[in-house]
């Protein structure tokens, strides 16, 4: 969806967010190096990191022109040093990889802020933006029920993953709640002045 | 290079 959505003019997509994904993927998937999992876990990692960076260029170098930046203020240093701090503090283990890894879930949970704010400062989205935001939430919002299940069946249970996924859900529900009741119905999502 | 612990979801 991003990929299309680059390509046409006007694209509101906040390159703050794309940036900070780019950096969790990075950050996480640094265990590529140290364990394998399984050829599906190890494909996705890839292709979650070629595409977090395929879009950051995208919208920087390729499409820069159409980048809406007087929108996209968010100041990122106010997520970055709060979340490398706690990456230190709370982690499971005190190890450089596994710092980095706290640090992107810590990250990942707020990363779509920058674009909220854009929207919240533009006051609108174009359809297929928040049809994005809605699957980039849904994503997230799934592991819960997924968490819930491995904890019951397979006495899996991650903390932080855990907190910080419940976070990340909470901060889309307000979107989720302008998706339902506008987008599905056919409206175009505007918030009021 | 230390190794993290071993994270199997994405």
């Amino acid at each position: 969806l991003l990929f299309l959505r680059s390509w046409s003019t006007r694209a509101r997509i906040s390159g703050k967010s794309q940036l900070l994904f780019a950096l969790v993927f990075t950050t996480r998937y640094l265990d590529l190096f140290t364990s394998f999992i399984s050829l599906y876990n190890t494909s996705m990692k890839l292709i979650y990191i070629a595409c977090s960076y395929a879009t950051v260029y995208l919208i920087y170098m390729k499409f820069k022109a159409t980048y809406d930046g007087n929108h996209d203020t968010f100041r990122v240093e106010f997520l970055i040093v709060p979340v490398g701090g706690l990456s230190f503090l709370v982690n499971h283990d005190f190890s450089p990889l596994e710092i980095l890894w706290t640090f992107s879930i810590y990250l990942e949970s707020v990363a779509i802020l920058p674009q909220l704010f854009m929207i919240s400062k533009t006051g609108e989205a174009e359809t297929i933006t928040t049809h994005y935001l809605f699957f980039l939430g849904l994503y997230r919002a799934l592991y819960l029920v997924n968490w819930i299940w491995r904890y019951y069946f397979e006495g899996f249970f991650d903390l932080i993953a855990v907190v910080a996924g419940v976070v990340q859900t909470v901060l889309y529900c307000d979107f989720f709640y302008l998706y339902v009741t506008k987008v599905l119905k056919g409206k175009k999502l505007s918030l009021p002045a | 290079f230390q190794k993290g612990l071993k994270h199997d979801e994405l």
